[in-house]
């Protein structure tokens, strides 16, 4: 049975899609079947795997609003065992349908269940919010693992995050657990970065990842390619940090 | 009768705050009176300005439900200039309850009429999304100035705002106009500022801002001591291309 990890922050801009894509493909080049679900509207995840949402007329969104099936709509990626279940163009308007429907918040949790035992790992791609589509990723998931970019806004919403974890946990999904909280774009020269490391390191101790994740320019020029950044550049800071970080995730598990 | 500017674009941490904090802040330090509105529930740009949410046991939310004037909870900043209406904690909520009451859409515009005339600017801080906060700050607005990051993902997300906008016009605000583009966290060393710059150039022509944002770490620092970058390090790259912003902007008026 896969392992569901959404990557959520309501913080805008921290790294979700990075990770989601680059973690993904690390798993995936690692040999572990991987699909990646992109339930954000901008469908950012899905043009980084090389799928832009313009080129799928279906994705999520018509197997979460009862139209088919996901299996329908799941793609192969330039990756062999990496798949992707894109973003279409009309999951825009998801988060204020299925907050008018029955089981609203359920809906992720049922289209992925026929399909999680075809992988290793699924890994929801969460929109920069606390709406219906992220409460959708929280409820299907195992666990949740943040990215907390290293700046002083990425710090004011934790609480806020961690109050609707909790409150998906008991209401919801009781199985939800924290994978770990991941630094990005971390950069040692600075001092901002090194506090706000202390600080949820302080707050969060066992719960955060060794590996940190650089700011390296590669990790951004890889989406213009419509590629993970292992392939764009595998032997760039930002790459490796991904591997390794796909490392830890499975030795975490091992443990 | 002051005007009103609208900060959005649904894409996550493109500079939507530094620029309505910094942006304001720099037009109050020229004179003008200004009022922040701060309609994200995350609250960053409260902070921004010294009055954390945390801090406020009211703010935006409870007159936008209709629980008393927005003048009821509009704050002093260490500007003398600048005020704040707040965000509170119950705006985590507000984008559900709006879409369903009636006349949800206009709801902001209803609570800033009464105060526009006391202020020669009013700002307003948008999420990251295109939900029902997004639309009501769309259509308070005489005009929306769309912060755009040097990278690749925030291109894709431009036609579907610029889409968004077009729609607030046609069916709630005819009189919204694109204040214009300004670009943010630009690095001259790097190729895709390069890219991403000559990109939209391109498109949008006349609507692109002369004024660049720098990459500039004391814009993120900032945020650390409650205080606008300006107050914080004037001397700095970001405090002088906002300062530099707000001319602009002015003199665009002006013409
Ligand atoms: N470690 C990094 N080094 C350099 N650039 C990065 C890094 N991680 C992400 N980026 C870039 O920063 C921007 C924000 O990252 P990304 O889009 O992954 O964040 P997000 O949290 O998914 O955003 P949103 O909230 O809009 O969904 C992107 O342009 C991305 O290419
Ligand atoms: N020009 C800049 N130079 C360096 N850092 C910046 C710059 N502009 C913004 N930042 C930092 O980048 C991060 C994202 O900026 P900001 O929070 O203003 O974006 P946003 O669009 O308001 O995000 P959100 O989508 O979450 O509302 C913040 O930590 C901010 O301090
Ligand atoms: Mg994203
Ligand atoms: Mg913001």
């Amino acid at each position: 049975m896969g392992r569901t990890i959404a990557i959520a922050n309501q913080k805008g801009g921290v790294g979700k899609t990075t990770t989601a894509v680059n973690l993904g493909a690390s798993l995936a080049a690692d040999g572990r079947r991987v699909l990646l679900v992109d339930i954000d509207p901008q469908g950012n995840a899905s043009s980084g795997v090389g799928v832009p949402m313009a080129e799928s007329p279906v994705g999520v969104y018509e197997p979460l609003v009862g139209h088919g099936t996901l299996q329908d709509v799941i793609r192969p990626t330039a990756i062999e065992t990496l798949f992707v279940a894109p973003a279409s163009r009309d999951l825009a308007g998801a988060a204020l349908e299925l907050a008018n429907i029955e089981g609203g918040h359920t809906r992720l949790q049922g289209i992925l269940d026929p399909v999680r035992d075809q992988y290793d790992y699924l890994v929801i791609d969460c929109p920069p919010s606390l709406d219906m589509l992220t409460v959708n990723g929280l409820t299907a998931a195992d666990a949740v693992l943040i990215p907390v970019q290293c700046e002083y806004y990425a710090l004011e919403g934790l609480s806020k995050l961690l109050e609707t974890i909790e409150m998906v946990r008991d209401a919801l999904n009781a199985r939800l657990e924290i994978e770990g909280i991941v630094f990005t774009m971390y950069d040692p020269r600075n001092n901002l970065s090194h506090q706000v490391v202390q600080e949820v390191r302080g707050h969060f101790v066992d719960k955060v990842f060794e590996t940190m994740i650089p700011r390296n320019i590669r990790l951004s020029e890889a989406p213009s390619f419509g590629q993970p950044c292992i392939l764009y550049d595998m032997a760039s800071r930002g790459s490796q940090s991904y591997i390794q970080l796909a490392r830890e995730l499975e030795s975490r598990r091992a443990a």
